[in-house]
């Protein structure tokens, strides 16, 4: 379960805070993934106090409310990869970024199908760089996109692109993947779609042994 | 003097042994800086968490609440699952019918889910308790729930905790902090961050806290 708690002394309207807060956690917590398993009780509360001594922030195309919701955004996002992260059994932190959608919801769906494919985080955890695993996620997001357009990467590493897989130094990747998990960092997977101005992001987390002893244990 | 130091050792120990380290947090690069403080960065808001008795193992704190000097505006964005928690129900209900609240309770160790009409009416109990305490309206109090689904929240003991949980308050970073860590169930670090930046020429802090480490596949609305 996610539960969230966002706070901040900025002075905004009901309808215009209720809006931004929607926007960030379809940028962030929306856009996280650890077992693909959504629950009873996933909450996100945000409150203003607008106790800051700001001016009022009542029309969303004013230039406060585009700086309130990148830090909306921001703090958002902090948390939700902090959550990925921390994911049940999980070595490293995985962050999918797609670009060449045709708009962000699209690129944002695609981006959080791999991170949600077990089979991906499984690869991961065993430090094999399958990008045959990560183009099969993207291309059941249900979202159309040629398949000649794709490219996919891994940190530096490009490892398909226009739809042709590409010769790569297998042990470098690997090894890419292995330093990630030894230090609980990020393992950075990107994903061209096409031409298009659609980008989007979701996170994840590999998948190991202990996310099965940990659940096998955790009983209702 | 060494068993009074051994003792205190212990409880010093017994202290770090219920707490967890805090998370990195990886912030995007924009025009704001980092401030310790999570929730309580922000003016206006005052945390506690504490240990309620709630939890099935060990004595991490278990009980958290957030509070606000004034009506704030409110915001909440809920699962979609149709089998939605008590918490969730009334929180949805409560947010639609007001465009302000005052505080936010939060308990670990049973998610009050898949309870029917019992685990209603412990919302409800809960919210009435906290608003009495703090001089306030049921409706001002949002709740959130997380830990095993299918059993009720442990009433009592959350009952019983909430006189030293208000009076702990404070809008210290130690008050956020040890909220952060009182929402956390199978979490390895707790998760809590806060930036300020400049805007309509004033200088805004947005902060917050999060817990999640399984069942995590958000699809909120």
């Amino acid at each position: 379960t996610l539960l969230g708690v966002i706070t901040t002394d900025a002075l905004v309207t009901s309808d215009l805070w209720r809006s931004m807060v929607l926007t960030a956690v379809n940028r962030s917590f929306n856009q996280i993934t650890v077992d693909g398993d959504t629950s009873t009780n996933d909450t996100v509360i945000a409150l203003a106090s607008g106790t800051s001594g700001s001016t009022r922030i009542s029309s969303l195309s004013s230039y406060e409310a585009r700086q309130l919701q990148a830090c909306l955004d921001a703090v958002m996002q902090g948390l939700a990869k902090s959550i990925a992260w921390d994911g049940e059994g999980a070595t490293c932190l995985i962050e999918v970024t797609v670009t060449g959608a045709n708009n962000e919801a699209e690129a944002a769906k695609i981006a959080r199908s791999v991170a949600s494919s077990s089979l991906t985080k499984a690869a991961i955890y065993g430090r094999d760089p399958n990008w045959g695993r990560i183009a099969c996620a993207a291309g059941y997001a249900g979202i159309p996109f040629h398949p000649n357009d794709l490219r996919i990467s891994l940190g530096d590493i490009i490892l398909m692109d226009k739809g042709q897989p590409l010769p790569f130094d297998r042990d470098a990747a690997s090894a890419y993947l292995r330093r990630a998990g030894e230090t609980h960092d990020t393992v950075k997977i990107c994903i061209g779609v096409g031409n298009g101005q659609g980008q989007g992001q979701a996170w994840g987390c590999d998948l190991s042994y202990d996310y099965v002893k940990i659940n096998a244990e955790y009983t209702t | 003097s060494s068993s009074s130091s051994s003792s205190s050792t212990i409880s010093i120990e017994d202290q770090s042994s219920n707490y967890i380290p805090a998370a990195p947090i990886l912030l995007p690069e924009g025009p704001w800086k980092q401030v310790p403080g999570g929730v309580t960065a922000a003016k206006g808001f005052n945390a506690a968490g504490m240990y309620g008795g709630l939890r099935a193992k060990g004595e991490k704190p278990d009980l958290a609440l957030v509070t606000c000097d004034v009506d704030a505006i409110s915001a909440g964005v809920f699962t979609t699952n149709v089998v939605a928690a008590a918490p969730v129900i009334y929180c949805r209900h409560t947010i639609d019918n007001s465009d302000t609240a005052r505080a936010v309770l939060i308990n670990a160790g049973q998610a009050n889910a898949a309870t029917g009409d019992a685990g209603y009416q412990d919302v409800i109990e809960c919210a009435t308790a906290v608003a009495k305490l703090l001089q306030l309206r049921p409706e001002d109090i949002l709740i959130e729930s997380t830990g095993v689904i299918g059993q009720r929240i442990k009433k009592e003991a959350l009952l019983n905790s909430l006189p030293e949980l208000v009076d702990s308050l404070s809008s210290t970073i130690k008050g956020a902090d040890n909220a952060a860590v009182a929402i956390t169930t199978t979490d390895i670090v707790s998760k809590s961050v806060a930036i300020e930046t400049e805007v309509g020429g004033s200088l805004i802090r947005v902060g917050g806290m999060a817990k999640g480490s399984g069942m995590i596949h958000p699809n909120m609305a």
